[in-house]
């Protein structure tokens, strides 16, 4: 089992759900971060004074998933968060020892 | 015996009132403490913890762990006191030591009463709560030896830690049966030859939670300060780990200089159950132990 | 070392910290997620108009133990967090090569 | 490849983040988290009552490197979120498999 961790642009998490949804995926967990990397920040303008915001909202997903689906929902993943600009995030692939489904105490790819 | 009984009580209440002075300024350094307090010299609650004034921590409430086990089973049985430790941190105390919880999580899990050598085990938790074996074994040395490592091995397993603990209880032996100041200075003096991190001279001020940095604290203000309550203004004043310098300090010099000497002020501060307590457990302490009984 | 990570309903943070701690565990930490899985979400009148939010408030406790405390750790966890409806959450297990406790540098299990 | 995984005091985030620039660390991803743990919380008042509210704000900041350059970061950051005061946080290292750049699917070292 692995954990699929994709740092994504916020507006991406509904298609991003959406396509994993149709390769059979529907368990994930999504988290609000901020994101500091290439893409740099932005300039607001707060109180009539420019400012730099140097991070950006980026969400955290994490799935899941049996080693036999890594590559798939990788793939999966990366087309759908893809713009190609700047920013648009990173996957890791984390492994993962135990699952247990909290509800019924089942364990390893049957808890998935 | 009955300056014997006086003294254990001192050492006893020293002890918490050690602790409830120092824990206020627990973790700040000696110009913090100048900074806020001037000369903290009374008990004024709050610190890292939000405490009450003479509201006491893990240094007091592990000793009355330690002083009930004992008492409970009328003599020093390690299992008790392993039970008391696990009863304790269930309750969820004000404070708990990192190597004072690892090692009790360990007796949770694993029911071994002693954890295995450690590096990281060269705390201060084991020393601070030695008052209780040591007035139990008044009388006898080496049974002091022996059942201050068992005590201490049960959350921390280190030389250093079991050195110091030993060390503590037999200066409480020397204190709480009348002996001088250079008697003592000389055990401590004896202690630095065989083990020179320990010495008294060239003291430089720090006080943290290494247990020679703690002993050296409580060593070097007491033997540099002439009563009870300049001692313990010294040491607390000092800050690092300053309840547990405190409570160190607090039940050696409460010993030394016996219950006249503990400032009414103070004692006002404790709660009233928790004092009464303390002075029963000192004197059960004392009825079991082999000085009493004529061992 | 092993990071235990649990995802839970929100309001069983309370107990989950309450059954950790009696078995000698102080350290956690813990993160609000959104949950998206076989619970699905529910229907919410927003201004007057019905819609449906996909997801649910879930909360993330991780806690990074030793080995030896793995096994209690996570049935203490999925004995507290279980409500037996769909929903309860899921708990991973993931492998730890090394901690640090930053204010003492002190590092393996002697930082837990 | 590691994740360097430091739960910190939310005011320590830039002294991180500059310390780590300095050593080429140009990408991580902060998330606002709670803490449990030695460092007690804090009290605060709610409609003029004052309560004691048990968790305190920490950030986690994760960042992803070759295995090279673990030891160096690991060092950086205990140096720079560093106070010497209870609740300074903890360091986690956990192995990563793999990591995908989105923008353009680069694997590996060269993703980060
Ligand atoms: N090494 C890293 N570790 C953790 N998160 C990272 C790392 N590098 C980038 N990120 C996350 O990915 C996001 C996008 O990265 P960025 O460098 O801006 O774009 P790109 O990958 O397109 O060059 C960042 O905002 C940050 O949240
Ligand atoms: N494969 C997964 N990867 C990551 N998080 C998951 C996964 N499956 C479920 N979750 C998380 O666990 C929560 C509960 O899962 P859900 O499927 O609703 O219930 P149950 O486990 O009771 O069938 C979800 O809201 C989601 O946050
Ligand atoms: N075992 C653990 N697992 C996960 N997070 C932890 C653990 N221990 C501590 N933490 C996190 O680290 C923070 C600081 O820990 P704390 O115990 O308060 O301080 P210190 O490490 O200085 O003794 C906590 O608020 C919590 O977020
Ligand atoms: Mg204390
Ligand atoms: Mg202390």
């Amino acid at each position: 089992m692995k954990k699929v961790e994709a740092i994504i642009k916020p507006f991406k998490l509904d298609e991003v759900k959406q396509a994993l949804s149709e390769v059979g995926i529907a368990g994930l967990t999504a988290t609000e971060v901020k994101g500091f990397g290439r893409q740099k920040g932005h300039t607001e303008l707060y109180r009539g004074a420019e400012y730099v915001v140097d991070f950006l909202p980026k969400v955290k997903v994490e799935v899941v998933v049996a080693d036999a689906l890594v590559a798939k929902v990788v793939e999966v993943i990366e087309r759908a968060a893809k713009t190609g600009r700047i920013g648009d995030g990173k996957i890791f692939v984390v492994p993962v020892d135990e699952v247990i489904r909290i509800r019924t105490g089942e364990r390893g790819d049957s808890a998935l | 015996l009955g300056d014997v009984r006086r003294r254990a009580r001192s050492a006893f209440l020293g002890l918490a009132l050690g602790d409830a002075l120092g824990a206020p300024v627990e973790f700040m350094t000696a110009d913090e403490i100048r900074a806020q307090h001037g000369l903290l010299r009374e008990m004024v609650g709050g610190g890292w913890l939000r405490l009450r004034p003479g509201q006491v921590t893990d240094d007091t409430e592990m000793s009355l762990c330690l002083a009930r086990a004992i008492d409970a089973a009328s003599g020093f049985d390690l299992r008790t006191v392993a039970d008391r430790f696990a009863e304790w941190l269930r309750g969820g105390p004000v404070d708990v030591g990192n190597t004072v919880r690892r090692g009790i999580r360990r007796y949770l899990h694993e029911g071994t009463l002693a954890g295995p050598p450690a590096d990281g085990d060269a705390g201060n938790g084991a020393a601070m709560r030695m008052v209780p074996v040591a007035l139990a074994t008044l009388g006898n040395g080496p049974l002091l030896a022996q059942l201050a490592v068992q005590q201490a091995r049960v959350t921390h397993h280190h030389l250093l830690s079991d050195t110091a603990s030993v060390h503590v209880g037999l200066l409480l032996h020397l204190a709480v049966t009348g002996h001088s100041l250079s008697r003592l200075r000389a055990a401590s003096d004896a202690l630095a030859a065989v083990h020179p991190g320990f010495r008294i001279e060239g003291y430089r001020g720090l006080a943290t939670g290494y247990v020679v940095d703690t002993l050296r604290t409580v060593l070097h203000h007491f033997h540099r300060t002439r009563g009870f309550e300049e001692c313990l203004v010294a040491v607390v004043n000092q800050g690092g780990d300053a309840d547990t310098t405190g409570a160190i300090a607090g039940a050696l010099a409460g010993a030394y200089y016996g219950p006249e000497e503990l400032p009414a002020r103070w004692l006002r501060k404790l709660a009233p159950a928790l004092r009464a307590e303390i002075e029963r457990l000192a004197d059960r302490m004392v009825d079991l132990s082999p000085l009493a009984r004529g061992e």
